[in-house]
């Protein structure tokens, strides 16, 4: 029998509270219901108990769509170019950026591939100190200047010091910044002119709402972000901000923070992602 | 926004002699998904839009004005009575407790905090009681140095309920005391318990839950849980100088039912200000 438009309406409703209520923000949820809705228009549905069941399928594929963006393997893109090898990292305040280069460093060493760290966040107070804490924690090298210093500097002298002593990896920490502040935007511009990254990572807050699509558009818009990563998901967050940045930037998810541990930094997998959002 | 989102819905309102069933249930959908934009709780969206609906169903828009307008109205009133009055911290002897998520400004609000009861002729100290974040200590005496406010705590700290039985012996004769904690979340068994005896050794008359203005779904969930470990007593909404709405913020505003003291606008000291709930409300829904 035909299902009724009402029927149909009613549960896609349903559907998008679920969405919006894993903070997958809402243009991602309205894509995501226009592909269901042309699934279904395809589909033959003998009952409504059927239907149910049609749409998890369609909403699975539909999340995958989302996610399937060529991914980026971190470890064999730096052995396939040349050193030094430039990461930068940005993103809004508080979003765990400082700490991600902490382990992120971790997992290149556990790899044989060495790292110097650039302590590019010169503004926060203790924010040098606490990229130097994580370098001594590793025994890696920083590159410091004193607070107040230009950032740009940093990442030019880290940059040099890793050329002469054949460094294969430089991790830029940049401060924290609200993509509303124009002057902070053109800094961090400034920052990548100099330091001419190979890859540019935006670090998401996985608690983020809605915001985490303007925050990583307007990031990607002002200096190109290649890929995210996303932490926090150990606070109960759904996560679906994972799904909302990559279909905004059109980049992959390379990681999600778990924890506070140095092994707290999990590859991002699109079906561990989809089982998250089903639970 | 809300406003844009309803233009459309509420057409039919207009359009149609008499409200029916099937209109109010669009308009009531397209609230839903606007507030939802606006990262408030669901369970909180579900409670809104019931009221709206008996109002919308019950009240006839006042004169002048279009039903559309009337729908605002209602969703507008909802809001902010759950906001509710912005609460003044008294200029008196007290202790004061932040607590809250990870990297939500805890500690820099705690240095703008501390600067406000100081230009106010009080005598402040801080206590650095978090010992699990690097470099914490170091973070928070930069800042208490730089407004000349004495900061509580040593580098190497490991215990932080001995740091602050020490730090509020050291502060017995002052006037406001401030202490900073770590981030936690209410997955983190060990860390409740470590925040609840924290409050049990320093017994503070204010908890402020610092919530970062960008939270969204997590918020409310999150908020009950630090206020059923040790009962929050006021909330501060950071980051507002970003574009976030803040919906979560009043989530955990509601769930709490603690009143706003301090709003955070910025990364500087003096970036303390206090709540405007008619321009907050105006913010959230766009
Ligand atoms: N639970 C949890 N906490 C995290 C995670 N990642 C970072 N944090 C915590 O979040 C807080 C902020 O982390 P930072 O690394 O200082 O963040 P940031 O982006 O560098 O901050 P700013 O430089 O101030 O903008 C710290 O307390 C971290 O321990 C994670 O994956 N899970
Ligand atoms: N733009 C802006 N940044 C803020 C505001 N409040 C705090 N910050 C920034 O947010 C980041 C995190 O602030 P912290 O004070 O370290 O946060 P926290 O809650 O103490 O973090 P943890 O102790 O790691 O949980 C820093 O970069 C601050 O400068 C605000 O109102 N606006
Ligand atoms: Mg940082
Ligand atoms: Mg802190």
């Amino acid at each position: 029998k035909k299902i009724t438009q009402d029927k149909l309406e009613d549960i896609m409703f349903d559907l998008e509270m679920a969405l919006l209520e894993s903070d997958v923000a809402q243009g991602v949820v309205e894509r995501i219901k226009n592909y269901i809705i042309k699934e279904l228009e395809g589909a033959k549905v003998k009952r409504s108990s059927e239907l149910e069941d049609v749409i998890e399928g369609a909403l699975k594929k539909a999340i995958r769509q989302v996610l399937d963006i060529k991914s980026i393997d971190l470890i064999d893109s730096i052995r396939a170019s040349e050193k030094p090898y430039v990461v930068m990292f940005v993103g809004v305040n508080g979003t765990g950026k400082t700490t991600a280069i902490g382990r992120i460093a971790h997992r290149l060493q556990r790899e044989g591939i060495s790292c110097v760290l650039a302590a590019g966040d010169t503004f926060r107070a203790g924010a040098i100190e606490q990229l130097t804490k994580h370098a001594e924690n590793l025994g890696l090298k920083i590159i410091k200047h004193s607070a107040g210093a230009d950032p740009a500097a940093v990442a030019y002298d880290a940059i040099e010091h890793a050329k002469a002593r054949k460094k294969d990896v430089v991790l830029l920490d940049t401060a924290g910044r609200m993509q509303t502040n124009i002057n902070l935007m053109d800094e961090m511009k400034k920052i990548r002119r100099i330091a001419r990254p190979n890859l540019i990572v935006f670090v998401g807050d996985a608690l983020a709402g809605n915001d985490a699509v303007i925050q990583a558009s307007e990031f990607d818009k002002a200096v190109g972000v290649d890929g995210a990563i996303l932490t926090k998901i150990d606070a109960d967050a759904k996560g679906g901000a994972a799904l909302s940045i990559a279909y905004t930037i059109g980049k992959p998810i390379l990681y999600v923070g778990t924890g506070q541990g140095y092994e707290d930094l999990e590859p991002f997998d699109a079906n561990w992602m989809i089982e998250r959002l089903f639970e | 926004s809300l406003a844009q989102s309803l233009r459309g819905t509420l057409k039919k309102i207009a359009n149609a002699s008499n409200i029916d069933k099937d209109v109010i249930k669009d308009v009531v959908r397209d609230i839903q998904r606007a507030l939802l934009q606006a990262d408030l709780n669901v369970k909180l969206v579900l409670s809104i839009t019931k009221e709206v609906e008996r109002r919308a169903l019950e009240e006839k828009p006042p004169a002048g004005m279009s039903s559309r307008e009337h729908v605002i109205r209602i969703i507008y009133d909802q809001l902010v009575k759950i906001l509710g009055e912005p609460r003044d911290v008294g200029l008196k002897k007290h202790v004061i407790m932040m607590i809250g998520l990870y990297g939500q400004g805890k500690t820099t609000t705690t240095a703008k905090m501390a600067k406000y009861f100081q230009k106010r002729g009080l005598k402040v100290g801080v206590i650095a009681a978090d010992v699990h974040r690097p470099a914490a200590f170091d973070q928070l005496k930069q800042l208490g140095d730089r407004i000349n406010v004495p900061v509580y705590g040593f580098p190497k700290a490991k215990d932080s309920v001995a740091v602050v039985k020490k730090g509020m012996e050291q502060y017995a004769d002052f006037d406001i005391v401030i202490i900073d904690t770590s981030g936690r979340h209410s997955l983190e068994e060990d860390l409740i318990k470590e925040m609840e005896d924290i409050a049990k050794v320093a017994k503070p008359d204010e908890r402020f839950l610092v919530i970062d203005a960008a939270v969204g779904q997590q918020a409310g969930p999150q908020a009950q849980a630090f206020h059923d470990a040790v009962k929050v007593t006021g909330v501060i909404i950071t980051k507002l100088d970003g574009t976030a709405k803040a919906g979560g913020a009043l989530s955990a505003v509601a769930v709490t039912n603690a009143p706003v003291t301090f709003i955070g606008t910025g990364e500087h000291i003096e970036d303390l200000e206090k709540l405007d709930p008619p321009r907050f409300i105006s913010r959230l829904l766009g």
